[in-house]
């Protein structure tokens, strides 16, 4: 927490390389609704 | 409470690439989650998963071993394209930077049926959505955050570290903005259905010529737990003919072009409304704001009909779609036989819905610029920001950082900006005044 009042949290980023590519082909159609909206 | 027919397949939990640790519990029990402000759930795996591939591959929350933990036990169910993540809730402390969030409603996922979630480097999702979209209308983190006084200011914001070779991926501040991570003011929209951070857009540009999809007013989302941007078919379309995206050969879109193009042409020219043209023609009817699939085959239909089902909604759709590509030719005073030629050309670009397309890396510096208009500013993208590379070397493979999402008015059309915009404009969510803001990261 800084003195300014904010709180920080840090990220990580994913490397995006062929294997994590190809885990999200085979996931592709597991995916997350919008909830609200009509195609 | 979400029915399938308010489901829209939007993205690949997979693909998300920012994400970050927090704790629940008493001592805290650490997950890594993606905060995600297009969803509104707080969920982790919970110890009770016994048959889930993906419970054995990631931490599990054990309400046992929590001073804090208070029981639910209220049923839950966040519903996905092809399965679900199911469980229940509980209530415990919720740590997330240095703030301990008191009695946060989470769900304990039991289930997690499917891969989707087995290969993922994270944990669970923390949603920073509004409660209206809320599972089981739990109250959201960033709620409690503000109802237990935690935070000064009623905002957080993001920067997301487009340098690949930097170990900070980004920086989620709760309570504020961190000046050293953008330049000049934001340029501030309000929320115009609360829910998602959803705003109004204007016009977007390719390499600078307006497409005059969006003109009229488009819908946008700010959705930091989607890498890639969506947007309309027809605009999509355009941006892979620019970028050189390999996309589907669509018969049907060739067909209509063929043999409806000049007519369509001619009525553009002659003021006809726009929206009335491809009921004009038969191949759609007209509701009254725009064209509807008949429910019948027309003649171009059946000339096709072996090439998919629903055929008189693909004619409508290719129809509409080619009105879109002429209407924004000739505003660039194109001459009737290129505009033929370059719509025909288009349906070759017609992208999968909601597919990647490929593009070649070394082409990069022939690709035009896409912009965004957001509260009357310009929002420029890049080849280098919208394109995204995968792997290293002469291995590596690009791939477009755009993907078709259709949805219809009066909710669309609609984009969703996720981690490719949001990369490029560090982007504020100001609860206090329900509106988004953007301005170029750094």
């Amino acid at each position: 927490e800084r003195s300014d009042g904010t709180v920080r949290v840090g990220l990580k980023k994913l490397k995006l390389d062929s294997k994590n590519r190809l885990a999200a082909r085979v996931g592709s159609k597991q995916d997350k609704p919008l909830r609200g909206y009509s195609g | 409470d979400s029915g399938d027919a308010d489901v829209v397949a939007l993205k690949n939990y997979l693909d998300a690439q920012y994400y970050g640790e927090i704790a629940i519990g008493t001592p805290p029990q650490k997950f890594t989650v993606v905060f995600d402000t297009g969803s509104s759930n707080l969920w982790v795996p919970s110890s009770k998963c016994y048959f889930s591939i993906a419970c054995l591959l990631h931490p599990k929350y054990k309400s046992s071993r929590s001073s804090t933990y208070e029981k639910n036990g209220k049923s839950a169910a966040i519903h996905y394209g092809t399965g679900a993540i199911s469980g229940f809730f509980s209530n415990d402390a919720v740590t997330v930077g240095d703030l301990v969030v008191k009695d946060q409603e989470f769900i304990e996922a039991t289930k997690e049926p499917g891969i989707t979630f087995v290969l993922a480097k994270f944990d669970g999702i923390l949603g920073l959505g509004f409660r209206e979209i809320s599972v089981g209308n739990a109250a959201p983190v960033w709620y409690n955050m503000l109802k237990q006084g935690l935070i000064k200011e009623p905002v957080f914001s993001f920067w997301l570290n487009r340098n690949a070779d930097d170990e900070e991926g980004g920086e989620l501040v709760f309570g504020g903005v961190d000046p050293n991570h953008f330049k000049g003011k934001h340029t501030y929209v309000p929320v115009t259905q609360k829910g998602y951070w959803q705003f109004d857009m204007g016009d977007v540009l390719i390499g600078s010529a307006p497409t005059g999809f969006c003109e009229n007013g488009c819908s946008a989302i700010a959705d930091s737990g989607t890498s890639l941007l969506a947007g309309p078919t027809p605009i999509i379309t355009m941006i892979n003919h620019a970028i050189g995206a390999a996309g589907v050969v669509s018969q049907q879109c060739k067909t209509v072009v063929d043999q409806y193009g000049e007519t369509i042409l001619d009525l553009l020219l002659s003021e006809t409304q726009p929206k009335k043209i491809c009921s004009q023609i038969g191949l759609c009817t007209f509701d009254g704001t725009r064209g509807v699939s008949m429910g019948i085959e027309s003649v171009v239909d059946k000339e096709n009909a072996k090439l998919s089902n629903g055929v008189g909604d693909a004619a409508c759709s290719a129809c509409e779609m080619a009105v879109v590509w002429i209407q924004s030719q000739l505003r660039q005073n194109m001459t009737q036989e290129r505009i033929l030629n370059y719509i025909n050309e288009l349906c070759e670009r017609l992208p999968s819905p909601m597919g990647e397309s490929a593009v070649d890396c070394a082409q990069l510096s022939t690709m035009p610029t896409v912009s965004l208009t957001i509260g009357g500013k310009v929002f420029d993208l890049s080849p280098e920001e919208y394109v995204l590379k995968v792997g290293e070397g002469p291995a590596a493979q690009c791939i477009s950082g755009f993907i078709a999402l259709d949805v219809a008015p009066p909710r669309g059309p609609l984009w969703i900006l996720g981690d490719v915009f949001m990369g490029k404009y560090h982007t504020v969510f100001d609860f206090g005044n329900e509106q988004v803001g953007f301005a170029e990261a750094v």
